[in-house]
């Protein structure tokens, strides 16, 4: 029975490497979506011609990526106990598409009011908003002189919320010597993001003034024009992990209800273990 | 059974086996179910294009024999000595323990997407941290 139980088991290891690829067990056979089911590490695998991404994301949007990871992750890449969010994935989108509406006047460091779209296909629906924030980079790192407080009015055009107007905020903060500034816009797309939109156009009207001296005038704002979107989500799927898990484990299933007790008197508790403990030993 | 004992009293008392052997069974053996490393990088995978970060991964696996008195080092549940047994006394066919991961940690990825975003997301389970017999 051994030889045959070898036989019958190279028979079966050689059966499965026969198999052209064994991915497509993991997969429905229905021939639906598959790569929505797959976390992308998956869908590698599965379809093997790693293609690189089509379109490569802008550099600074990469670099301010690269330190939101540093922060949160190990070198290894092991997600740092240390971080009290609980959110567990972040996208940023670049806009896919942006025109000038009216040239900005650089009397005062207003931008150029920008139309921006936003096109958020890779956000599933597992993935559940946190927050959102408007990221636009300082072209170089300026320390101002002083104070500059800015004004950014949103306004969401499409889709269009039924009923109201069209949604917009306006954004006032002061701006010293920044890298980046993030504009929370949360409120104005948590109500697109829940109910699946998947393209949010956008018009951004972007105005600086120093505090000191506003009627200096000219002033280069040296932002650039477009920002890009970052959404903080909390992926709510099995393979995503999920700290507040971690801090607050599950109950063990030997635990039966007088293990209540001691977490109502942990003082008796502890004798307890401590006077058993010593007569085992 | 008096005689036999008579018998063996009078017997000279020779040791009858050396003592490293004896003692060898009680080693740990040496290859026994533990924690092994395999640290890759996402380039041999050719997965760097999209992958940004992090450049090494070390997801480990576990590998070795499962000793019989499992339940004292790998927090294993009784049916795996249970299983022993029957393998052992019962039925062969019937598979010996295994040693497999018990306990796994999360992995941060950041990753390009095709279409140019950019996703930092946690994933459960990416990293072996303790093995077990089952």
């Amino acid at each position: 029975s051994q030889a045959s139980r070898g036989e019958a088991q190279i028979a079966a290891s050689s059966e499965l490497e026969s198999e052209a690829d064994p991915w497509p067990l993991l997969l429905p056979g229905d021939g639906t979506d598959r790569s929505s089911l797959l976390p992308p590490l998956f869908k590698v695998l599965s379809d093997r011609r790693a293609e690189a991404p089509k379109l490569q994301p802008d550099s600074r949007a990469l670099y301010y990526m690269k330190k939101l990871y540093k922060t949160y992750a190990t070198k290894e890449g092991i997600p740092k106990p240390t971080r009290s969010h609980l959110y567990n994935t972040v996208r940023l989108f670049s806009p896919c598409g942006q025109h000038e509406q009216a040239p900005g006047g650089h009397m005062t460091g207003a931008l150029p009011v920008m139309d921006l779209l936003f096109n958020l296909d890779r956000v599933t629906a597992m993935e559940h908003l946190l927050k959102s924030v408007l990221l636009y980079t300082l072209n170089s790192p300026v320390a101002f002189p002083s104070a500059v407080t800015c004004v950014c009015d949103l306004m969401i055009k499409e889709p269009l919320s039924s009923g109201k107007g069209p949604p917009r905020a306006p954004y006032s903060f002061t701006l010293k010597n920044h890298r980046w500034i993030e504009i929370d816009v949360t409120s104005l797309l948590q109500p697109l993001v829940v109910s699946s939109e998947r393209s949010i156009h956008m018009s951004v009207n972007f105005t600086c003034t120093k505090d000191q001296a506003p009627q200096d005038g000219a002033f280069n704002m040296p932002l650039t024009v477009s920002p890009s979107l970052i959404l903080y989500l909390n992926d709510t799927s099995a393979q995503a992990y999920h700290s507040w898990h971690s801090l607050y484990p599950t109950r063990r299933p030997s635990q039966g209800p007088d293990q209540d007790r001691s977490v109502a008197h942990p003082v008796e508790e502890a004798t307890e273990v401590e006077r058993s403990a010593r007569h085992r030993r | 059974g008096q005689e036999t004992i008579n018998l063996e009293s009078k017997k000279p008392l020779t040791p009858s086996f050396n003592l490293s052997e004896y003692f060898k069974q009680f080693l740990f053996p040496q290859n026994e179910c533990e924690l092994h490393d395999f640290r890759l990088s996402f380039s041999q995978l050719k997965w760097d294009n999209w992958i940004v970060a992090p450049h090494r991964y070390n997801p480990r696996y576990c590998k070795g024999d499962c000793p019989r008195a499992v339940r004292h080092r790998y927090g294993s549940p009784v049916h795996t000595m249970v299983q022993n047994i029957i393998y052992e006394k019962l039925d062969p066919s019937v598979p010996r323990p295994s040693c497999v991961p018990g306990k796994y940690s999360p992995l941060s990825v950041l990753t390009i997407e095709p279409d140019g975003s950019i996703a930092y997301k946690e994933y459960e389970d990416m990293i072996a941290t303790r093995c077990t017999c089952r």
